[in-house]
This record gives C-alpha cells, sequence and structure tokens, in this order.
C-alpha cells in the first residue's frame, strides 16, 4: 500500500524542499520505491537533485493541465528507486489558468492515481503559501508532515495551517491526517529554539516528531552540488538527522 | 515626494518582513513619515511591531476589495510617524476573489494614491510568491529592494524575480526599478555566503547595496518581544546593520 505524504507549511524558507528531497532520498536509500512532486514554481528539488531544468518541457504543471501524461512528465533523478515530477517557473502561471477548470482541486490527484502503484511513497514539496498548488497537494495526500523552523514567526502561521488542513479534510480529502511536525535548523546554544519546541509540543501533542533536525551548514552547501545530504556528507549532524527522521517515519507507518 | 518601496521576493523565509519592519522603524526614527503595508496573509509584520490581530476588522484586504476606505485601516504602531496597514489570514481569501474584479492588478496603487502625500517612505511587505498581492505591490511601487539570503538555493529565484518586476514595468508600472539587492543572514565563517554574494554582485552589478545583514540571533528574538530590533537591542549586529541600510537607502534618494 502507498502512502503519499503533503510537506507543506506557508511559512517560506522552513525547511520543505530540503526535507522532501533528504527523506526522499533516504527511503529510496532503504530500497522503497519513492516519487518526489515538485508543486514549488521555484523549483528547488530538481536543482538540489543536480537535475537541469532548463531543457525540460514536460513539468508537474502541463500534468496538472491535462496537456501530458503524468508518466510522459516523471523522470528519474539518478539514485534508485528515486524518481521525481519537476517543476519550473512556468508553474506559476499553471497555478491561474488551473483556477478557471473543473476539478481544479483535485487535478494532481487524478493523476498520482495513475501512477501510484509504482511507489511505496510519494512526497509532494509545496510551495509557501496556502494556494491552488498546495489545496492540490493537501487533497492529494495521505498525511501532512509540517517542517517548522525553530523561530518565534514561525508559530504564527500554525492556526491557519490547521485551518486550512480541516477544510481540505471537509470538503477534499477526509482521510488527510497531520503526519507530524519537523522541527527544523535547531540551534541548541538559542533559548529560543527550545522554547518554541515546547510550545509546538503543547500544540501539537503526539505529532511532533522526535527527531529534531539541527542547523547544519553542510545541509545548505549540499544543493549546490546537487547532491542530497546523505551523498555529500554522510557523516554530518544534518545527514545522521534525516536518516533518523525516515526510520521514524517507517516506524510510524508499520505501528499505524 | 514620496517614495514607495516594494520588498519582494518569491523565495521564503529571507527576511523580508525583517527588513521591511527594521528599515520602517529606523527611517521614522530618522524624522521621516512611514507607512508599512503588509500584503502577507501570514501578518508577520504586526506580530513583530507587537500589535494584536485577532480583534483587527478592517485591513489591507478589506481595503483590496473597496470595502473600506485605506484611511480607516491604517493604524499607528506606537512608534512617533510609523503607520501600519495590516494583514491578517482572510487575506489569502481575498487574493482569491481579487482575481475577478476590474483593475485587480492596481487596486493597492489607487487606494495608496489617497493618501500618499502623507508619508515620506511607503514600505511594502510582500508573501513569499509572485502571485496578485505581490503583483499589486510591484505594480504600486516606484522600486523594488530585494532581500537575498546568503544560500545556494536564493539564486535560483532572481531571474524568475527579474522577469515578473520586467513584466511589471511593461504593463502596469513603466517607472518601477530596482533600488537594490540586500544580502541578508550572512556568515562570514561560511565560504558559500561569500561564493553567494560575488555570483550576485555579477548578477546585479551596481545594485546590491553595501550593507550587508550578518546572521544575528537578536533579529529573530526581536518579534517574541514585539519590538524593532533598534528598541529590543540597539547594540546588537543587526541593529547595527539596518540603521547602515536606513542611511545607505537615504543617501542613495540624495544622489537620485
Ligand atoms: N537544517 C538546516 N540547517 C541549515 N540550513 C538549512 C537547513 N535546512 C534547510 N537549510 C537551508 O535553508 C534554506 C531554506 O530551506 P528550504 O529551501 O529547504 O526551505 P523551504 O521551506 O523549502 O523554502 P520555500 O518556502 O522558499 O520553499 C535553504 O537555503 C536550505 O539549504
Ligand atoms: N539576519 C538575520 N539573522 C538571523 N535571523 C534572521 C535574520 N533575518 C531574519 N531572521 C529570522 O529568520 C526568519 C525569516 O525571516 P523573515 O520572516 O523576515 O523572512 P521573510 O522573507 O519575510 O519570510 P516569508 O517568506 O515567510 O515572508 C524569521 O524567524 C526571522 O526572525
Ligand atoms: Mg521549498
Ligand atoms: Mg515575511
Amino acid at each position: 500500500q502507498h502512502m503519499i505524504i503533503a510537506i507543506a507549511n506557508q511559512k517560506g524558507g522552513v525547511g520543505k524542499t530540503t526535507t522532501a528531497i533528504n527523506l526522499g532520498g533516504n527511503l529510496a536509500q532503504r530500497g522503497r520505491r519513492v516519487l518526489l512532486v515538485d508543486l514549488d514554481p521555484q523549483g528547488n528539488a530538481a536543482t538540489c537533485l543536480g537535475i537541469q531544468k532548463q531543457r525540460l518541457e514536460q513539468t508537474v504543471g502541463e500534468v496538472l493541465l491535462g496537456e501530458t501524461p503524468i508518466q510522459e512528465a516523471i523522470m528519474p533523478t539518478g539514485r534508485p528507486g528515486f524518481d521525481i515530477l519537476p517543476a519550473t517557473p512556468d508553474l506559476a502561471g499553471t497555478a491561474v489558468s488551473l483556477a478557471g477548470l473543473m476539478a481544479r482541486e483535485t487535478r494532481l490527484r487524478q493523476a498520482l492515481a495513475v501512477v501510484a502503484n509504482q511507489y511505496d511513497f510519494i512526497l509532494i514539496d509545496c510551495p509557501p503559501s496556502l494556494d491552488l498548488l498546495t489545496v492540490n497537494g493537501l487533497a492529494s495526500a495521505n498525511q501532512v508532515v509540517i517542517p517548522l523552523q525553530c523561530e518565534f514567526l514561525a508559530l504564527e502561521g500554525l492556526a491557519q495551517l490547521k485551518e486550512t488542513i480541516e477544510l481540505i479534510r471537509t470538503h477534499l480529502n477526509s482521510t488527510l491526517f497531520i503526519g507530524g511536525v519537523v522541527m527544523t535548523m535547531y540551534d541548541g546554544r538559542a533559548n529560543l529554539a527550545r522554547q518554541v519546541v515546547e510550545e509546538v509540543r503543547r500544540y501539537f501533542p503526539q505529532r511532533i516528531f522526535n527527531t529534531i533536525i539541527p542547523r547544519n551548514i553542510r545541509l545548505s552547501e549540499a544543493p549546490s552540488h546537487g547532491e542530497l545530504i546523505a551523498e555529500y556528507d554522510p557523516q554530518s549532524r544534518g545527514a545522521q538527522a534525516y536518516a533518523a527522521l525516515a526510520e521514524e517515519l517507517l516506524q510510524r507507518e508499520e505501528t499505524r
């Protein structure tokens, strides 16, 4: 049975893409078949994996508009068992034209249904907003994983995110649940980080992953080499944290 | 003569809000009359200034829809000469309804024209996207200031941002120019940061501000106290950097 996970948070720069690629990479290294869907017009996911986007013609945008079958837009990442459905900046325009189409919120879900049985995990990297692209991601997913920076401002958007997830559950996807919150960019020396983690534990009891991702410069260097953290610096604290997160996610799935 | 500055970058978490509030605060401390417009449904700007948003009924959303005159939605920040036009999460819904209205891209410009002569500077904090809200911000502005994190992934969105600014100049606002790029969260110990700054100098010659904002934990603590950095910790490297940035902006204006 496959699991579709949306990685979402409308707050910007919290580690959504970093979590999507490294969690995906880790699950593939453990023999799971993984598809990464990039729903962000910035298209950072492909860049982080070393994929050149200039010549891409069939991407997630064409799939959402029904112009290309999803199988033709999915491409390998060069890592065994790890495919990607990439995005380009044109996706920003697609989001506008999508608004006028029938079934505009469930286009991604319909497309993924065609290939879902070929994968154990489908991870969806969402843009920093609660727009139609993110709605497509949430409408397609079984669960939502929320990366949350250990910063005060990160707390502000949680209520709105929770509300949006409730709306999706009511109108578009009744099986959607919050898989967990991943605390990211944790700097143990800062009081603020500890206070934010405590606050989130109160707000989302039992939902916060035990694995906390530390602030680790190697994580921000890896994308410039087109490598996963496990490839760029496997001994780094960032690599160890994402390996532990993949382990924890798998354990949660087995006990569910 | 007033100056309207959009603070924009679709990459998330790069310091747009932090730059908008602290630049605004600094300009007000120097006796300029400043209005801060929050175009982000996250509404972080008001929170950073210690303003409670729960009971706000008239915000930028109602102004864009033409339901409230802008004068009734503008409120004081408690700092002399520094006002705010706040945002709440409802703004996400406004962006959707705005899409179907006449003059949808220039609603903010029309509203600001009514109060512009009461201010020397109007700063517009944009959301992390190139949606209709950001388009309203760019269509209203005389110049764009682009905060850019010293990270590899931050470079990726520059071409798209430049393209969008060109489109706005062609179709909506021929006077719009790029005022400058502000490098943020600079960590001098990291090679990557130095490489990114060099790359940006090549991409935007003469456009990069000399003032570089360092990564400084005090900047991320100040919002939890509802204070500007100049109030929270005036001796901090963050406070000194934003004071220098305000000075540099004023010098650029005088020589223009
Ligand atoms: N744990 C970490 N330690 C240090 N740097 C990190 C960490 N996680 C991510 N980064 C870096 O921080 C920046 C923001 O991360 P990322 O782009 O993954 O966030 P995002 O939520 O996907 O952003 P956006 O909202 O723009 O999509 C990137 O430059 C990334 O390389
Ligand atoms: N120079 C800095 N040093 C350390 N932390 C910073 C700095 N500038 C901003 N921050 C913190 O980093 C986070 C992101 O900054 P901010 O919210 O201003 O970015 P943004 O671009 O407005 O984000 P969004 O894309 O979500 O609107 C915040 O928690 C802020 O407090
Ligand atoms: Mg991202
Ligand atoms: Mg912001």
